[in-house]
This record gives C-alpha cells, structure tokens and sequence, in this order.
C-alpha cells in the first residue's frame, strides 16, 4: 500500500 | 487600474480549461511584469503555478499589484462565450476590487460582449517554491505524455515512472495485471516536438497518482511538448511553455511506501 503524500509538506508558506 | 489586453483570447480558454479542474477558486496576482496564478487542488495532493508575462499581453497596465480572486466555473462561463480569435480585455479597479470587467471583441470589431465576474475571497496559503536540482528531465511530446496517462488509467490508480540510462519507463498494475510503457531518448531528431529527451544525473524511481496526471494533461492544447522533472522524495514537476512568455507548471506530491 503507497500512502499520498501532501503538497504542502514540500514547500514553505509565504 | 489594472487593464490587459489579449489579442488571442483562444489562450485565455486553455489556460482556464487546464486549471478549472483541480483548483475551483484561484488568487490571480497581477503585477507590472506578469500575471501569475498559484491554487491547490481541495485535497492538498497537487499545485498548480501560472505565469503569463506582460509581453503576452497586446496591451498591459497594472498601476498597482492587485490580487483577483476568481472562480474559475464563474470564469470559464464567460470565456465560453468567446471565439478563439476574440480578443480579451481584463479590467479591474486598483484597490480591493471586489469584481472584474471582461470585454470580448470580434475579430472584425462588429460584435462586442462585456461582463462582470464578481470576484471571491480566498483564505489559502501562497507557497513558496524552492529552486530544486532534479535527478532527472525527460521532455516528451504533450500529447503522447497525455495518451500514456490516459492508457494506464485502465490498468491502475497510479503510475510508477522509472528513468534509468536513456529510457523512461510508465507503469500500472491493477486487476487486470500489469502495463509497461518504456520511451526511448530519440536517436535523432526530426521534429523537436516528437522527439523523447531524457536528462538524468541520477536513476529516480517514483509513484504518482494518475487521477491528477489525467488533470495536468487538459493543458496539452496550449504546447506541442511537456517536460517532466523528477527526483526521489520531491514533487513531480509537469510543466507546459506558454509560448516564450510563461509556463504552467503542476506540482504533484509522489505515493510513498508504508
């Protein structure tokens, strides 16, 4: 099973 | 104020059409050098980021940054409306507008529509992208990039992308068993837009959901090629040229195993 990752968790918030 | 004028407004309807699929409500920020567009899709998976330069544009005045909160089934009604070869105008007022005038133009100059979009207010993030060194960059025709996505979805929810050496490798497994598309680096290259490029620095092995793939491929209509950028443990990086002034780039978090 491949869990989905969040996009957020990649970038910085501005 | 802030006014722009585009002469083909067949772009605008692609740029809407690619995008109002996975992000319902994005910030446009206009200032004096460009518009750009940056929205999630609802469940945080994916990112989209669009750059439209001011040279695009026949005519580009912005005064003042100003921020446009569009909804994009709002928009995208409105833009129905115009032929390809329409011309389009955007105005907006300087300070918090809380709507945006579209002018759509004949070619001819016989006919013209204008309408109001009110504009609405968006609470999301702005993230800030960091510049990324990829382990590999495969570019590829748009539309056979779109032909793989769309075969595979028969097979599976996801798509593993293998490149190694020269090769770049689809693949999807499900119920049905499993399908493997490899694509070569072109040996020779007759017409660039059909040609397979791979530029890899290191092997990358990752898995992607291809419900968002499938999304990213309504913007095939605005660039004869894509260009995939990957590395392990980071977000794939579709990206489609706007002519020389802009890009849609899509941003999609991989699978990771448990």
């Amino acid at each position: 099973f491949r869990q989905q990752q969040d996009i957020r968790s990649f970038f910085t918030r501005k | 104020m802030f006014e722009a004028k585009l002469q083909q407004g067949g772009l605008l309807k692609k740029i809407l059409e690619s995008v109002k699929d996975l992000v319902v409500d994005g910030l446009w920020d206009c200032d004096g050098a460009a518009i750009t567009l940056q929205g999630m899709d609802s469940s945080h998976v994916a990112l989209v980021e669009m750059l439209l330069r001011a040279e695009a544009f026949e005519h580009y005045r912005c005064d003042r940054n100003v921020t446009l909160g569009m909804n994009h089934n709002h928009l995208s009604k409105i833009l129905k409306c115009a032929n390809n070869d329409d011309i389009v105008i955007l105005k907006a007022a300087d300070q918090n507008p809380d709507s945006c005038s579209l002018i759509l133009e004949s070619k001819n100059g016989e006919k013209t529509s204008d309408f109001v979009v009110s504009l609405v207010r968006i609470d999301t993030d702005q993230l800030g992208i960091p510049e990324t060194e990829y382990s590999a960059h495969v570019k590829m025709s748009s539309g056979e990039f779109q032909r793989i996505c769309r075969d595979l979805s028969q097979f599976g929810d996801a798509v593993q992308i293998t490149c190694s050496k020269q090769d770049v490798k689809f693949s999807s497994s499900g119920e049905t068993g499993k399908a493997n598309i490899t694509l070569t680096h072109s040996a020779t290259v007759d017409k660039e837009e059909e040609s397979v490029t791979v530029d890899l620095k290191e092997p990358v092995d990752l898995t992607f959901a291809l419900r968002f793939l499938n999304l990213f491929t309504k913007a095939t209509p605005i660039s004869d090629t894509v260009t995939l950028s990957l590395s392990q443990e980071a977000p794939l990086v579709v990206e489609y040229k706007i002519g020389d002034s802009g890009h849609i780039r899509y941003f999609l978090a991989p699978k990771i195993q448990e």
